[in-house]
């Protein structure tokens, strides 16, 4: 076990006590930035923690980001600890970073779905959804991303609990995505949040439910384009961006939908790489380029904000 | 452990609307438990589905009578899957 961040191996894929350690581990070392906070507890009863990176003050806005809604998306968790090491290392040395540290928080929850992740360390490397029972079906979980309050049950969800798209029984059913609802909810200073999937090599907005434009579409893709054009500049992986219906498919009761429609304008979800062969199976030697170059885009959206809060 | 020996990703092209639905009916067909990892969504976009070893001659068998082109995207999950945990392993170690 890595005795501290910098001795930590991110070139390799980690079980969830591996990355509560290492969330531990950070705090430990950067108490002045770093706390970990406890946003709720799985339907099997794993905590929920949260990164909140801060430089202080208090109500201040913020950003959150969150990476593993989708347990099998290894190289999204694995991503999430790298932006965690990263912000602590370039806090102070990255103008940009340290400009938006100074107005606003930060939130990054490297786990989302926790009994998933552990769910795919255990016994099924391909499980996507929560593991919530549904009364009646032998079927388990849902997808925590077909479970938000915007056109929930609509078009883009199955209504079948065996479904890979599961909506759930009814909208906030999973108390992975209700923890966040509620974190959300009683912070009210969200202005960007950014959910983090793979693979497919996406950048998307609002909406998936509709095909009616957002209000904001045009800022969107705007800073979609340079999100983008930032994260292509480092390895050259080439990304598409544009709203989730209009890009991939009606997708209804989808995380950012929600968030849109609670205000937080600067909403977005990424889907990370894909090289083509591997899927979800991304070789470990890819993480850190993964992240590399998302970071880049995360930024761009970060600075945005914090250049338009509104 | 759930064992995924034999267990293909075919990454499928629709060329057109006619053959997107057809796929869509594979979808449907549950006893074949397909694993889309990318949905069907319009014709151009790449699909992506994990075939059950079982599964395998059956779908292939479909998307060539319905002559939708595909390509072995991933010949056996589980040789991947093992990759993956020796690497694991070796970095715990």
């Amino acid at each position: 076990r890595a005795l501290s961040t910098d001795t930590f191996n991110y070139a390799t894929y980690h079980t969830l006590d591996e990355i509560y350690e290492f969330m531990d581990l950070l705090v430990a070392e950067h108490p002045q930035l770093v706390s970990k906070i406890q946003i709720g507890n799985t339907f099997e009863g794993r905590p929920i923690h949260v990164l909140k990176f801060s430089t202080g003050g208090t109500n201040r806005p913020a950003i959150w980001i969150d990476t593993g809604i989708h347990s099998r998306e290894w190289v999204t968790q694995a991503s999430g600890i790298w932006f965690a090491k990263k912000i602590t290392k370039d806090y102070r040395q990255d103008d940009t970073l340290r400009v938006i540290l100074d107005n606003m928080d930060i939130f990054l929850e490297i786990v989302t779905n926790p009994d998933g992740f552990a769910y795919t360390h255990k016994t099924n490397r391909m499980w996507r959804k929560t593991r919530s029972r549904t009364p009646g079906s032998l079927c388990v979980g849902v997808d925590p991303n077909r479970n938000w309050d915007a056109g929930f049950g609509k078009a883009g969800a199955s209504s079948n609990p065996c479904s890979e798209t599961y909506h759930g029984k009814f909208a906030n059913s999973e108390v992975e995505v209700k923890s966040i609802v509620d974190f959300v909810t009683k912070h009210g200073k969200i202005k960007a949040f950014i959910s983090i999937h793979s693979y497919s090599q996406l950048l998307l907005y609002p909406y998936g439910y509709t095909s009616d434009p957002a209000p904001d579409k045009e800022e969107l893709d705007q800073l979609a384009k340079s999100a983008v054009s930032a994260l292509t500049s480092l390895h050259g992986t080439k990304f598409k961006y544009g709203s989730i219906i209009d890009t991939i498919y009606q997708a209804s009761g989808s995380t950012i939908d929600w968030t849109y429609s609670q205000g937080i304008k600067y909403s977005f979800t990424f889907e990370l790489r894909d090289t083509g062969l591997r899927g979800f199976l991304l070789p470990a030697s890819q993480i850190i380029p993964t992240a590399e170059e998302t970071w880049l885009a995360l930024l761009k959206i970060m600075d945005h904000t914090s250049k338009h809060l509104y | 452990n759930e064992n995924f020996v034999g267990h293909q990703v075919l990454r499928i092209s629709a060329a057109d609307e006619a053959q997107l639905q057809k796929v869509k009916e594979l979808e449907d067909l549950e006893h074949l438990k397909l694993d889309f990892w990318r949905d069907p969504a319009r014709a151009g976009i790449p699909i992506d589905v994990r075939v059950p070893f079982p599964s395998v001659q059956s779908v292939k068998a479909f998307l060539e009578y319905h002559d939708i082109s595909y390509e072995i995207m991933i010949e056996d999950v589980q040789s991947l899957l093992d990759e993956e945990k020796q690497q694991m392993a070796a970095f715990q170690a």
